[in-house]
């Protein structure tokens, strides 16, 4: 994400490695269920022991202090329709919601978003060597989602899976997936994201069952 | 941390009927499969048991299915467990321990009864309860080298080995071995393999209920998961898993029904020249291991044509797919590439959600077998024949009771899976936006809210 500044997304949580590397985003739709984007996960069988999500922060890597420090193992990984490119994580044990970790809502199935409705997307993806300069990537960022315009948002490394929120009826909606598309966005391409609410009927039925 | 039942192999749902039963078989005892197990090996006349696993009772038995007057039959509350000696046609070192039926020596001749004293008398080798030798069955009592040998029927030729194979050669692989079905159960390094129904001494994902066309038998050599040869875990705590050392066939595999301009079923036989992914990321070389690691070694893998970077299967995944050459996207599939049109015939397509799709595909995207609509068992369904009474809901077959969006879907045999979609595509291309619905028009409850006065806040 380039441009932005610090914000509050607590819906949007790091995806981590064994190592405790952050590696993708995802967005908390359910106490207990991420979603993110099959891109960043090298099968559907992956075996996820180790890995873990880390919620209520503003900073990639808070001091071990920090008080709303949530980190939550993943107990298992589930794929969706082929075309979607989506994942849903599974956590060992439901989030605490609270001021700095929140749910965002599920569109309703198939809703296509007004233009001029605000959006932003949200990540701490390394944004080194670009324009936004160095510092340690904070989160969030709001922008205005314009259709087939001059966006000119380039997505590196990190954020891939995280949420393109927007704001409808006064809550944040989670209307897009960041994916890895086929080149870095440039002011003559639009940004790529999955449309959420073509899958919001799999995704219910994943927490159901 | 060997399991008695290692020296079993078991055959689900099976009952073994004597006609009659002489002598009658023991009373059933309680005990699990391998307190069964282990009475049964420590027993010199127990060949078998019928193992009970609702009641946990074990019945011993002295015959198998390769004894006179008896048959199988299918019995789904009793699995059958019998001594692998007593059913294995190879051997196992200088094969001892063998006690199939092969009754004919290399060059064809009978074999003379070890009672019989004509056409060739002896006294070293009569049977008794312990040595094993019995009728005319080949039969190693001297741990001859060449492996088990008989008396002959030709007063000419005394004695001849029966030149019954040894396991690693009996059946040979083709390829990675993924088809390989033999009864090899000890790796490279000689040590006994771990049964894939057991999660002792090594804890693993491959139950044999989630992966039934991968042949996880007993505890057998096999290749499940696209490894370069046939493995098995080991029943050393200290070796998680290790190859086995199998035979190669001489004669090349058949091939599988190549494609170039599209795929088949999940493309493994797909050898086309597509080399980026469907997100427009080019593909790593099979032969490079930068920017990813992998072990997916073109001459290791002779028969899945990992050449330059073109999209292959070389796993069973659910499509072509390969490595990325984008360091932080380790693979993508190559879901541009078309379907082969004759596949997706008039069964094998739906129309709509697939609401009234009434086809017999009974397999998820991943191959993992459908459960049963009418089972419990391993999840127990929100959606059954007798909720959707309307919807067919036949067999195990893929169904679409609820009219998903995504098509045509089934509980799975795989407990950590409670359902998935199944690998059948929509006959026609679906516009699945529907006309934008006002702002106003939608509410939402207890998501999406967040203290706005933190986002100008830092730390």
């Amino acid at each position: 994400i380039i441009g932005g500044q610090p914000g509050n997304s607590p819906w949007t949580v790091s995806i981590r490695n064994r190592a405790g590397v952050h590696f993708c985003g995802g967005s908390l739709v359910k106490e207990q269920w991420v979603i993110s984007t099959r891109q960043c996960f090298f099968s559907c069988d992956a075996d996820l022991t180790g890995y873990e999500v880390q919620l209520g922060t503003l900073f990639k890597d808070p001091g071990p202090g920090d008080p709303d420090k949530q980190t939550i193992p993943i107990v298992q990984i589930v794929c969706g329709p082929s075309e979607s490119q989506l994942v849903m994580l599974k956590l060992v044990r439901p989030a605490t919601l609270n001021r700095r970790v929140a749910l965002i809502c599920l569109p309703p199935e198939r809703y296509v978003v007004p233009a001029g409705t605000v959006c932003e997307i949200a990540g701490w993806g390394e944004t080194r060597g670009t324009c936004c300069g160095p510092g340690t990537p904070t989160l969030g960022s709001p922008w205005k989602l314009v259709p087939w315009g001059d966006t000119s948002l380039w997505v590196p490394q990190g954020d891939y899976g995280g949420p393109l929120a927007c704001l409808t009826a006064d809550c944040w909606v989670l209307e897009g997936v960041i994916t890895p598309s086929r080149i870095c966005a440039r002011t003559d391409q639009p940004a790529l994201f999955i449309r959420v609410s073509l899958y919001v009927d799999w995704i219910h039925k994943v927490i159901k069952m | 941390h060997r399991s008695p039942l290692n020296d079993f192999q078991r055959l689900r749902a099976t009952e073994l009927l004597a006609v009659p039963a002489e002598p009658p078989p023991p009373l059933p005892e309680q005990g699990s499969a391998e307190q069964c197990a282990q009475r049964c090996a420590t027993s010199l006349a127990c060949r078998a048991f019928h193992y009970d696993r609702q009641s946990q009772l074990c019945q011993l038995l002295s015959w198998t299915q390769h004894s006179p007057h008896v048959q199988l039959q299918k019995n789904i509350h009793y699995d059958l467990y019998q001594k692998k000696d007593y059913l294995r046609d190879c051997i196992v070192a200088d094969g001892t321990s063998y006690r199939g039926t092969r009754a004919t020596t290399e060059k064809g001749l009978r074999c003379q009864h070890w009672q019989a004293t004509t056409p060739h008398d002896h006294s070293r080798f009569l049977p008794s309860p312990r040595n094993g030798l019995e009728e005319n069955y080949c039969r190693n009592p001297d741990r001859d080298r060449r492996g088990p040998w008989c008396y002959t029927v030709n007063p000419k030729v005394r004695h001849q080995s029966c030149g019954i194979k040894k396991c690693e050669d009996a059946v040979c692989m083709t390829c990675n071995g993924e088809d390989y079905r033999g009864a090899v159960d000890h790796t490279e390094s000689g040590t006994e393999c771990q049964r894939w129904d057991l999660q002792h001494p090594h804890k693993h994902p491959f139950h044999p209920d989630k992966y039934p066309d991968k042949g996880l038998d007993d505890n057998y050599c096999r290749n499940p998961d696209s490894s370069e040869r046939p493995w098995c875990y080991t029943t050393d705590p200290g070796r998680e898993r290790e190859y086995c050392h199998i035979r190669f066939c001489k004669k090349r595999p058949r091939p599988l029904n190549l494609t170039t301009g599209c795929f088949r079923g999940k493309g493994e036989g797909y050898r086309g020249r597509v080399n980026i992914t469907v997100s427009g990321i080019p593909c790593q070389r099979w032969d490079a291991q930068t920017p990813h690691q992998h072990h997916f070694v073109p001459e290791k893998y002779p028969c899945k044509d990992l050449q330059e970077n073109f999209c292959r299967n070389p796993d069973g995944s659910e499509a072509p797919w390969c490595f990325t050459a984008r360091p932080t996207v380790r693979i993508a599939f190559c879901f541009q590439i078309r379907r082969c049109p004759d596949e997706l015939d008039a069964q094998e397509c739906y129309h709509d959600h697939g609401e009234r799709y009434h086809g017999h595909i009974s397999k998820t995207r991943k191959g993992i077998t459908c459960q049963p609509w009418a089972a419990q068992a391993p999840h127990v369904p929100q959606i059954s024949p007798v909720t959707h009474p309307e919807a067919h809901l036949e067999e195990n077959y893929c169904r679409n009771p609820d009219n998903d969006s995504h098509g045509p879907w089934c509980y799975t045999m795989d407990p950590r899976t409670p359902f998935d979609y199944c690998a059948i595509k929509p006959c026609l291309a679906q516009s699945w936006l529907m006309p934008m619905l006002l702002a106003d028009a939608v509410a939402f409850e207890q998501c999406g809210r967040r203290e706005e006065r933190l986002q100008q806040k830092g730390r």
